[in-house]
């Protein structure tokens, strides 16, 4: 899954931080039908992770897919795979094709 | 491009 866009690149981000640091904006139903990244905070684990980027469209978060999620479906998905203490570390596939 | 416009913007999410 993913692995068919042809531009998209799994970017692991550490859990580094006590937040994500990342301000997001799209979802199903908007002009943005894929969260878009719109602001990386610095000092925040996105920052921290450094190949995060201002554009990147977000695909994938742990292998789930963001595809027909409005806005505050996505953003729930994303914020609770950075809070799950299972895992050390939060996987996104991303694409700059948007 | 039609369909877009009719789309709305969407909010933004501090994460």
């Amino acid at each position: 899954p993913g692995l068919l866009e042809p531009t998209s690149c799994l970017i692991r981000v550490a859990k580094s931080a006590p937040t994500l640091g990342i301000a997001i904006e799209g979802g199903a139903n908007t002009r943005q039908p894929l969260p878009r990244i719109v602001t990386i905070q610095r000092g925040g684990s996105a920052h921290n992770c450094g190949k995060l980027k201002v554009g990147h469209v977000i695909l994938e978060v742990n292998g789930t897919t963001l595809r027909g999620k409005e806005h505050r479906a996505a953003a729930r998905i994303i914020a609770e795979a950075f809070k799950a203490k299972e895992k050390d570390h939060v996987d996104f596939l991303v694409t700059e094709f948007n | 491009r039609e369909k877009r416009l009719t789309l709305p913007p969407s909010e933004i999410t501090l994460l």
